[in-house]
């Protein structure tokens, strides 16, 4: 089973 | 002051609609050298990064940075009255509640004119920043919207395997599996149907089908769509304007 990433778990917030 | 005007208004037509399906509104950042869009989508998984660089306009002028919140759903609904051949001018001031939209007929003596209400986006934004690449592969984009559709109905999910000499597009589902390859090509008549494939690490990753039919909304943008994979990160999807480019972010998925 693979899970869903989302974008914040690699970039950080400005 | 901004105003921009657009030799086609199908190029913003398309812009619209590769984006609005993704995120409902977003703030439209406007400076001298252009107009720029960083937007999320509800999920948190897709990013949007709209560059159109002030060369693409016919005309083009912004006396001071302006951010126009705009619903995509509302803007694709009036820039759909004009047709695809008008030119199309944009235009706000400084300290506007609303976008004013032109559309000049280049052949009948008619100008139609709409308002569009603006809107207050409070949104996050995201430090993309450079990002290292592993792979990158470069491919008609009618090629690839064909391989995500494809895989879909297999699989809610698309694993793509870059090695030295080819991509693998892999689907794996209930009622079946899917593998298609796609190799380098040099077409020197044709190049913009050529495939390049770059690679400084092998790639295994693997994204959800359902975003991915969202980035392929954006084809008829471009001819070519390039692919920059990275292991462990989130994809890079970059279909080029004329003088700018819609880029998608697309985070993947991981073994649990």
């Amino acid at each position: 089973f693979k899970k869903q990433k989302i974008l914040s778990d690699f970039f950080p917030t400005k | 002051m901004l105003e921009g005007k657009f030799e086609e208004a199908s190029l913003l037509k398309k812009i619209v609609e590769a984006m609005k399906d993704c995120v409902s509104s977003c703030n439209f950042n406007c400076t001298e050298n252009g107009i720029s869009v960083q937007a999320v989508d509800n999920s948190r998984v897709l990013l949007i990064s709209l560059l159109i660089e002030k060369d693409t306009f016919e005309e083009y002028r912004c006396d001071r940075n302006i951010t126009l919140g705009v619903g995509l759903g509302s803007l694709s609904k009036i820039i759909g009255n004009g047709a695809n051949s008008d030119y199309l001018t944009i235009s706000a001031d400084d300290d506007a509640d609303k976008l004013n939209i032109i559309f000049e007929d280049k052949v009948k003596d008619k100008i139609s004119e709409y308002n569009l209400k603006l809107l207050d986006i409070d949104a996050d934004l995201l430090d993309v920043g450079p990002m290292d690449t592993d792979a990158t592969i470069t491919l008609p984009s009618a090629d690839f919207a064909k391989i995500c559709k494809d895989m879909k109905v297999l699989s809610e999910s698309l694993q793509i395997i870059v090695t030295k000499d080819s991509a693998l597009f892999q689907s794996v589902g209930d009622i079946g599996t899917g593998n298609i390859v796609i190799r380098p090509k040099t077409d020197i008549d044709h190049p913009e149907e050529s495939v390049t494939i770059s690679l400084d690490k092998p790639i295994d990753l693997s994204f959800g089908s359902k975003y991915l039919s969202d980035i392929i909304k954006a084809t008829s943008l471009s001819q070519k769509v390039t692919i920059k994979l990275t292991d462990q990160s989130p994809g890079v999807f970059e279909y080029k304007l004329p003088s700018g480019y819609l880029r998608f972010y697309l985070a993947p998925k991981f073994d649990e």
